[in-house]
C-alpha cells in the first residue's frame, strides 16, 4: 500500500505574530492581510480559530527578515480596530509531514502529535491539510522533533515494496 | 504566466468543535486527537493558535454525521484536562480557494478575505497552506461566498491564453 506520509520537513526561517483581541466581525482579515499585502510582505501561515464570543485571534507567519516590518504595519491596522495587542515571536520553527490523503486516515495527525510530545516538545500552532500538517514549535527544539517525526513513521526505513516510485 | 489560483471548492458537511482552554504543555494535542482516532473519528481540519498564556484552544473539523460522537469523546478528554468547556457548531461550511504557491503571492489571501467581506460574510476559521486557503463561514452563506470567491479571481472568465493547460 502506498505510504501516506511521504517525508518530513521543518522551516527556521518563521516568526509568529498574534494581533490579539480583533472583532470577530466581516472585513476584518480582509483590512490586517491587505494592509501585509500592500507592503508585499510574504505571509506563509495564517491561522485563525473562533470560540463563541466578540474577538479573536489572528495568527500569522513571515521570515525572520519580515518580522520588524510586518508588526510595524499590523500594529496600525490593530490600533484602527481596537485591538489589544501584537505579540510576536521570532524563535518558532515549523515541523511539518508532508503525503497524501493524511486528514483521512485517523491517527496520523496524533502519531505527529504523540512524536513530539514523547520529547516533551511543546505544539504553539497546528494547521492541517490534505497533504501537509503544520506545527510550530520552539526553534531551539527543531532538529530533534525532525528525528522524532521521522522515527514515528519510519521514514528512516529503506521499504522498497512500500514505498511508492 | 499561470494561474495562482485555479479553482474554488466548498464543503457543507462541515461540523466545528473547539475545545477551550486546555493547558498548553507537551502531550495535550496527542492525547486528545488520539483519543478520536482510537474511534476511527475521520478529523478534517486541526486548527491551533496560541498566545501569550497558560492555556489555549484546539479546533478541529469532523463530518455532521460523525459530530455526536466526536463530541462525547473529546468531552471526557477535556474533562480529563481540565479544560473550560467544548463547544460545538454544525452550522458551518469550508470554502477554498486551490491553486499553487498561493501563500508565495502577496494579496492571494487578502483577495479571497475580501470576497467574502464584501458580502459581509463572516469568518471563523482560517487555515492556510500552498495550495490551499480554507475558510470557515456560516453553511448559509456558503453558495454566495463560492460565488463571491469565483469572481474576484476571475474564474468564471475563459481566457486561453492565460490559464495552464
Ligand atoms: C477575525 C476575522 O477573520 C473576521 N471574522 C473577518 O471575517 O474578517
Ligand atoms: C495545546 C497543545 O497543542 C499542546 N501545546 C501540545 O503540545 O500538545
Amino acid at each position: 500500500h502506498a505510504r501516506v506520509v511521504v517525508g518530513v520537513t521543518h522551516d527556521r526561517n518563521v516568526a509568529k505574530v498574534v494581533v490579539v483581541d480583533v472583532p470577530d466581525r466581516p472585513g476584518v482579515a480582509h483590512q490586517l492581510f491587505n494592509a501585509l499585502a500592500q507592503e508585499e510582505i510574504n505571509v506563509d501561515m495564517i491561522v485563525q480559530t473562533t470560540k463563541a464570543q466578540q474577538a479573536t485571534d489572528l495568527l500569522f507567519t513571515v521570515t525572520r527578515d519580515d518580522l520588524p516590518r510586518a508588526k510595524q504595519i499590523v500594529e496600525a491596522v490593530a490600533r484602527d480596530l481596537g485591538a489589544t495587542a501584537v505579540q510576536e515571536d521570532p524563535s518558532v520553527a515549523k515541523v511539518s509531514i508532508v503525503g497524501a490523503g493524511m486528514m483521512s486516515h485517523p491517527g496520523v495527525a496524533a502519531r505527529m502529535f504523540g512524536a513530539l510530545a514523547e520529547g516533551g516538545i511543546n505544539i504553539h500552532v497546528i494547521s492541517t491539510s490534505e497533504i501537509k500538517i503544520s506545527c510550530l514549535i520552539d526553534e531551539d527544539r527543531v532538529e530533534e522533533a525532525v528525528r522524532r517525526v521521522h522515527q514515528a513513521f519510519r521514514l528512516d526505513q529503506l521499504d522498497s515494496e512500500e514505498a511508492p516510485a
